[in-house]
């Protein structure tokens, strides 16, 4: 398989041994060929690198390093390429206004063997912010490729016209090469030195050393620095090189791996499985030392060319909801379970935002684009909208809006009319009749009820949500409760989740009867509370976002932790309840506003 | 916005149909007043 190759196929042909010991590199193909025998007639298969699976030693197939070099094209333009494997994509940054476009962008990928293998390229004009269009495509079975002998690991690939798959429309030149074990335990010891070795030596002392192992998050070894000084300083010249250390490692992953977390993103290590750490640190490191320029997260190549990225929340476009959140061509569905109707039920959300979120919340890099200012732009457009929603020319939204969510907004329940509301922060915290939501076992105080119009997701145990739902690897009951509020009583209790969407009604209740103890602010983010962002691992969105954590006592359920999460857009949270008041389940006990 | 509930370990049972929605990744769209679960205080009692 593979097309335009300019390298004729030479699968299968002999290395030069001539009877010496086979070089390093002609092992490597000799492997790769044995891997296309098995996989020859299995048909591929399907698998995801999207979030490693752990894999064994007989389906790792090694790790590629794939360079998009540059390209020769038929017009002058503003290009970018876009590399696909399996159900990932990466896409290249935009080059200069040029014909022979320049993106020296890498990225490694890990192949198993009955993975997916072959990569597809797809090369874009940019000229649009808008619209992206595909001008050429290639595809190339990386296995052929890395089993091919060589002299240099480049390809110059013909590019296809999509329309005319006869049509040459440009080249494209890609390096491919399959990582030595050897090299990626080099290249693996010189990035870890390169985090510690703060006075860029190339070497470490003592103390960045110790630094190095604290990092590792291995308790046995923190206690040992000493001896694994020593033993790692061979040459006894009181510095551990970027050979030592790579040796140490080798030797200590023999015996007892010292490496117990990733040191980039802190995920535990298994400390049995060497093999599957080997390939979560060589590509968590590869993302976190900033060697990588491809940039991922991205389903399709279609989606990589979007020129929209930074839609960070379905509240962002809020105030033209006209456009944000729309039903047009681009709209996504989330399904929901109705449970009034019992049935299925689709909410629209523009695509487009959707899959910015995915690319901002789920992936490291985009988590990396929020670090670097995305949390204050999110405070600063929380608080710009929280004006602009509290001023009386935002009243004039409130048509618009009732007519946009007709479906899902029931006027007749509304407590006063729409004429009733001066701003439209006014209209969002809306009353409703008295018995508009009628209260489930209203006398019996032993059930409890639902909080919010919302969209709720409930787990036996906080382990169990975790399995299920909250990815961010941070969660913890005592992170979302935080320091002042004793969690012990909750650690592994019942969770209940209610996600309140722009168009519900926006008053939370009280879900049992009993009194109120306390009220804790916590101040901090306020990232989506979309399941997009909830479900990344790279993200914590409950236990960084701004909240109130309140306590009620109750005679039937014991302690219940009640927490107000703030999220992008919509930060302000109020309370029209107070310490020390007794409640009743159904009561009114605040609401969120936008504001930030 | 979201609201987050935490009940003590074993003091609410949980409707089985929002459990098995969200055993699915499935989330399910209530309203304030809709049954939530009821206390396990009873039955533990009556347990012993």
């Amino acid at each position: 398989m593979g097309h335009g190759s300019s390298k004729p196929d030479c699968l299968d042909s002999a290395d030069a041994t001539n009877g010496s010991k086979p070089s390093r590199t002609s092992r490597l193909r000799q492997r790769f060929r044995r891997l296309r025998r098995r996989c020859s007639g299995s048909g591929g298969g399907s698998g995801s690198h999207s979030e490693l699976k752990l894999i064994t030693s007989q389906d790792f197939a090694g790790i590629a390093l794939i360079e998009l070099i540059g390209a020769e094209m038929g017009f002058k333009d503003k290009w970018l390429a876009c590399l696909s494997l399996g159900e990932q994509t990466f896409r290249t940054t935009i080059s200069d206004h040029t014909d022979k476009p320049v993106w020296k962008s890498e990225k490694k990928v890990l192949l198993e063997t009955n993975g997916p293998h072959i990569a597809r390229i797809s090369v874009f004009e940019t000229n649009r912010l808008s619209k992206n269009n595909l001008i050429g495509y290639c595809e190339i079975d990386l296995f052929e490729v890395l089993t091919q002998d060589s002299d240099s690991d480049i390809e110059v690939l013909s590019l296809l016209d999509p329309s005319s798959s006869n049509t040459i429309v440009g080249k494209i030149s890609i390096s491919c090469s399959v990582e030595d074990p050897i090299e990626t335990e080099k290249g693996f010891a010189r990035r870890i030195l390169s985090i510690v070795d703060y006075n860029e030596d190339g070497q470490l002392s003592f103390s960045e050393f110790s630094d190095l192992i604290n990092a590792f998050g291995n308790q046995v070894a923190a206690t040992k620095k000493e001896d694994l000084f020593r033993e790692a300083d061979k040459n006894g010249d009181g510095v551990v090189s970027m050979d030592e250390l790579a040796t140490l490692l080798a030797i200590q992953q023999e015996k007892e791996s010292i490496i117990s977390s990733c040191p980039v993103c802190g995920e535990i290590l298994d400390n049995s499985d060497m093999l599957n750490n080997m390939i979560h640190l060589t590509l968590c490191f590869d993302e976190g030392t900033g060697n990588q320029v491809m940039t991922g997260g991205f389903l399709t190549d279609k989606q990589a060319s979007y020129g929209w990225m930074f839609k960070l929340s379905e509240w962002v476009h809020f105030s033209s909801y006209d456009v944000g959140l729309n039903s047009g061509s681009s709209a996504s569905h989330i399904l929901v379970f109705d449970r009034r109707t019992k049935r299925l039920v689709e909410e629209l959300i523009d695509g487009k935002i959707v899959l910015s979120m995915r690319a901002i919340y789920q992936s490291k890099v985009g988590l990396g684009l929020i670090d670097k200012g995305a949390k204050e732009l999110l405070q600063s457009i929380s608080e710009k909208q929280g004006k602009r929603m509290s001023s009386v020319e935002s009243s004039k939204d409130i048509p618009k809006f009732i007519e946009f969510f007709k479906d899902q907004i029931k006027i007749d329940e509304m407590k006063h009319p729409i004429e009733h509301f001066k701003t439209f922060n006014e209209f969002f915290i809306r009353e409703l009749k008295p018995g508009a939501r009628p209260i489930a076992n209203k006398e019996s105080d032993n059930v409890a009820i639902c909080a919010a119009d919302s969209r709720l997701m409930a787990f036996k145990s906080v382990e169990d949500s975790l399995r299920l739902w909250i990815k961010g690897r941070k969660f913890s009951i005592q992170g979302l409760l935080g320091k002042d509020v004793s969690s012990s009583a909750f650690i592994h209790g019942t969770l209940v989740i209610f996600r309140l969407a722009p168009q519900d009604y926006h008053r939370f209740h009280l879900p049992v009867s009993g009194t109120i103890e306390q009220f804790v602010n916590i101040p901090g983010c306020l990232y989506t509370v979309n399941p997009i962002a909830v479900n990344s691992k790279y993200c914590n969105v409950f236990t960084e976002n701004k909240r109130v954590v309140s306590i009620i006592s109750t005679a039937d359920f014991g302690k219940v932790a009640f927490i107000a999460i703030g999220a992008t857009m919509v930060g302000s949270i109020t309370f029209t309840k107070r310490e020390g008041d007794f409640v009743k389940k159904g009561d009114e006990f605040g609401y969120f506003s936008f504001g930030g | 916005s979201t609201v987050i509930c935490i009940f003590e370990k074993d003091a609410i049972e949980i409707d089985e149909d929002l459990l098995a929605n969200s055993e699915r990744s499935l989330e399910t769209l209530v309203s304030v007043g809709m049954k939530l679960g009821v206390s396990r205080k009873e039955q533990a009692e009556t347990d012993l």
